[in-house]
């Protein structure tokens, strides 16, 4: 009866792998980053191929953005006052993040927002 | 999150965890779920990082994150960390940063620079205990040797306390979620002792790869934030991953 009532804890599971059931939703791409590349050159293979479900993400959080500060002046700080920062992070991380924002199309500040998000978060 | 460092009876190591995100970002109401987390899924990749054409680490990332939540570094050691909630918390690092005081680290940079550039388990250990960092942080970290497991506990400028694996003491594995673990977890929160219950019921005979994706599979450690599942085994240099989801009824958090 506890697994019907918060917080669901069920007993403890047993022959779920291989992964199989409503519980997996999916296997996961392997990519390679290739380290002696150029860092603006490193994620263009992950970034090409996933760029809409990046643009997706970062159009999730904007929303949110938007419902928190409607005026958009949010997200207008975001786009100003990020790239300002890019250059304060160490390499070859700032370069990586030009790459993506580059490779992507998602604006500098955004793709800065996400990287950062940790630290963000916490506010 | 939920990761977990285990040594089985014959001294293999294997690390497991959860990454759970998006708490309060957006509750889709008709999917009960989270709206941000179930943007993250898609994003899940595994990355094999290179130079020279040889694997230097391994990683389960989000595409356009550039720093480590989750890595190996194939027959050395491996590393997950998971949030630490503080009140000296990360907006008081970015604040420092933008005033100009840069001698701290950005979290996942220094996970990335572990594990791209540390040689050992040791060096590894000592670098996540004692760089200043932005945010406070749980680092899980294991090796390739007997006992060498552990959670470092951090505050931004400071390595408050590191749990090992103690075979002696009969702590064959360490599990965090995001509590310090001399301190009870948030009553509304608690992912450690089921988790616990769990691997003390499969014991330490018979914890494997299959049977710690058990654990993190067992409702409440899985839950709705969970995005992905990855299992590590550094003597094999293999990691694997896989997108989470979690039917009703299930947690929020």
């Amino acid at each position: 009866w506890t697994q019907y009532v918060p917080p669901y804890t069920e007993d403890c599971l047993t022959d779920m792998y291989p992964p199989k059931g409503p519980t997996f939703k999916g296997a996961v791409s392997w990519y390679t980053v290739d380290l002696d590349l150029p860092p603006r050159k490193r994620w263009s293979a992950v970034i090409t191929d996933k760029k809409t479900d990046l643009v997706n993400m970062i159009e999730a959080i904007k929303e949110l953005a938007d419902a928190l500060v409607p005026s958009g002046k949010l997200i207008e700080m975001v786009d100003i006052a990020l790239p300002l920062m890019v250059d304060t992070l160490p390499s070859p991380f700032n370069e990586e993040i030009r790459g993506i924002a580059a490779a992507s199309g998602v604006p500098l500040g955004e793709v800065v927002l996400f990287n950062i998000f940790y630290e963000v978060f916490t506010v | 999150c939920t990761s977990i460092v285990a040594e089985d009876k014959k001294g293999n190591l294997i690390h497991g965890r959860n990454l759970d995100f998006g708490l309060f970002m957006g509750w889709d109401v008709k999917n009960k779920s989270w709206i941000i987390s179930e943007k993250l899924k898609p994003l899940v990749v595994n990355l094999d990082f290179k130079r020279n054409n040889q694997t230097v680490f391994k990683s389960t990332n989000f595409a356009g994150y550039v720093g480590m939540l989750t890595g190996i570094k194939p027959n050395i050691f491996t590393l997950t960390m998971n949030e630490r909630f503080s009140l000296d918390g990360g907006y008081i690092g970015i604040l420092e940063w933008i005033l100009g005081q840069r001698d701290g680290m950005w979290m996942s940079f220094l996970t990335r620079s572990v594990l791209e550039n540390a040689t050992s388990y040791e060096e590894a250990k000592s670098r996540l205990a004692q760089t200043k960092l932005l945010a406070p942080a749980y680092f899980i970290l294991g090796g390739n040797s007997t006992g060498q497991g552990c959670i470092i506990t951090r505050s931004r400028l400071l390595s408050i306390d590191i749990l090992e694996i103690d075979l002696k003491l009969g702590r064959w594995y360490v599990l965090e979620t995001n509590y310090d673990h001399w301190k009870d977890p948030f009553f509304l929160d608690d992912r450690r002792t089921p988790g616990m219950k769990c691997m003390n019921q499969t014991t330490q005979t018979n914890i494997s790869v299959k049977t710690m994706y058990d654990v993190l599979s067992t409702k409440p450690v899985l839950n709705k934030l969970t995005t992905y599942t990855t299992l590590m085994q550094v003597s094999q240099g293999k990691l694997e991953s896989y997108i989470r989801d979690c039917p009703n009824p299930c947690m929020p958090w």
